[in-house]
């Protein structure tokens, strides 16, 4: 493993943490979308299927449990926790996620590598990640004055695919016959949906003024 | 054709 995949993963952990403390502290889930969450841990559970029969290291099984029980963790937070499920805005959150989840499967019906029940469940998880975070940039743009940590959260889940890129591109350079095209056009496109985020949160930040994206 | 890359990443 490389310092740039390393570094990704721990950013993606650092992201939910984050988001955890957020929820925790302010007992609020204002400006968290719950469908993005959804998303996630639909994701999450598709692709860590493979818990279940192969074993990669200590660590890819420590984190595929950690990604699995904080996403399910969240979706407690914001359906059932007494007060924190009363910050929840589901007026503002209506993103049709069947319109994100039909398609990623449709394709990963058609492109993947093996037409087996998990090889296919593990292309829809790469496909679905790459725009599960659709809920959540939308809800941002409604919301006006984003709430510090939320932004904060948002740009370390995509620090952490911006991480990933790298992590590939030294793959590329150092590992013969290293390929995986599915993977890599996924997270390329993934990790552009933040570059408005990105430029809209670094402006911000150097302006010293509260996270808000145009609409 | 070379295999893709095993499932090693998360």
């Amino acid at each position: 493993m490389n310092i740039f995949r390393f570094a990704g993963d721990m950013t993606h952990l650092l992201s939910i943490i984050v988001l955890l403390l957020k929820i925790n502290a302010t007992k609020s889930c204002a400006g968290v979308s719950l469908k993005t969450q959804e998303l996630y841990l639909l994701v999450f559970v598709t692709r860590y299927l493979d818990l279940l029969y192969s074993y990669i290291s200590l660590y890819n099984t420590f984190m595929k449990l950690f990604f699995i029980c904080s996403s399910g963790c969240v979706i407690w937070y914001i359906r059932e926790h007494k007060t924190v499920s009363q910050t929840y805005d589901s007026a503002q959150d209506t993103f049709r996620v069947l319109f994100l989840a039909c398609p990623c499967m449709i394709l990963a019906l058609t492109v993947n590598h093996d037409f087996t029940v998990t090889e296919v469940l593990w292309t829809f998880s790469i496909y679905l990640e790459a725009v599960a975070i659709l809920p959540q940039l939308v809800l941002l743009q409604r919301t006006k004055n984003v709430d510090t940590l939320t932004g904060n959260y948002v740009f370390l889940l995509g620090g952490y695919r911006a991480l990933y890129l790298l992590n590939w591109i030294y793959r590329i350079l150092t590992e013969p016959g290293y390929r995986q095209w599915i993977v890599w056009i996924s997270g390329t496109i993934q990790t552009a949906i933040y570059c408005d985020f990105f430029y809209y949160y670094i402006k911000s930040w150097r302006n010293n003024e509260r996270l808000s994206l145009p609409s | 054709e070379a295999q893709e890359a095993p499932k090693d990443e998360l």
